[in-house]
């Protein structure tokens, strides 16, 4: 099974 | 004072078709560089990022940086009303909560301007840093497209993986399974409609179609889309748009539980 990753562990606020 | 003029108003127009089912209010950011924006959709999954350099617009006043925020349905609704030969004018006063479109025809014999009120948005803007891709594939952006919704009417995810025999486009469902091969082919006339793969190591990722699919419909802005795919790293669904700039979709991938 998979879960769907999120943008914001990849890319953080600046 | 911001006046923003775009000859190819239907750049504009196809652009927020593009993104609305996306993205429901963003800030459009507006500064020496051009027009762009930065959105995430409401589940964090995806990110668009826009850009239309100022050089690309006829005319381009932007006294001071400014962001406004709109509601990209009502944006698109407006939109909607200028035909497909029109010249978008896009005014705001500083300090102003509302946004003029006037759309001019190609002859100048009609005229129309659309007010729009605008709203405070509390945006993220996340840094995107350089990153070397383990492999990007350049194809026919309708290509794409059909491999995307030919493979959701089977399954919900889609893994995409590049080997040094070309990218598959794979998926699973209740009913079978699919797969796709493309290999790089740059033998056609027209570069256009070549597929281009520069892998640098392989790469196997897994994707919502959900998502691909909406990505898609930036599909009439350009005749190729890159996909840009790292391991570590968000797909990059990338759309030039013609001597302006970009629209690039980002779309974290599935993670094995």
């Amino acid at each position: 099974d998979s879960k769907q990753g999120n943008i914001l562990s990849f890319f953080k606020k600046v | 004072m911001l006046e923003l003029r775009l000859v190819q108003g239907s750049l504009l127009k196809k652009v927020l078709e593009s993104v609305k089912d996306l993205v429901t209010d963003a800030n459009f950011d507006c500064s020496a560089t051009g027009f762009s924006l930065q959105a995430m959709d409401s589940s964090h999954v995806a990110l668009v990022a826009l850009l239309l350099r100022s050089e690309g617009f006829e005319h381009y006043r932007c006294d001071r940086n400014l962001s406004m925020g709109m509601n990209l349905n009502n944006m698109s609704k407006m939109l909607k009303c200028a035909g497909n030969d029109d010249i978008i004018t896009i005014k705001a006063d500083d300090g102003s909560d509302t946004v003029t479109f006037m759309f001019e025809s190609p002859t100048q014999d009609k005229i129309a301007d659309f007010e729009m009120k605008l709203m405070d948005i509390d945006s993220e803007h996340l840094g995107i840093p350089e990153a070397e891709y383990h492999a990007i594939v350049r194809m026919p952006s309708a290509e794409f497209a059909r491999i995307c919704k030919d493979l959701s009417s089977i399954g919900d995810t889609v893994v995409i993986s590049v080997t040094k025999e070309g990218v598959k486009f794979s998926t699973r469902g209740d009913i079978g399974t699919a797969n796709i091969v493309c290999r790089q082919n740059t033998s056609v006339d027209k570069p256009e409609e070549s597929t281009i793969i520069e892998m640098n190591e392989p790469v196997s990722l897994t994707f919502a179609l959900r998502y691909m699919n909406s990505f898609t419909k930036a599909t009439p802005l350009a005749n190729s889309v890159t996909i840009s795919l790292s391991s570590e790293l968000p797909v990059v669904v990338e759309y030039k748009i013609a001597e302006m700039g970009y629209i690039r979709f980002y779309l974290a991938p599935k993670i094995e539980d």
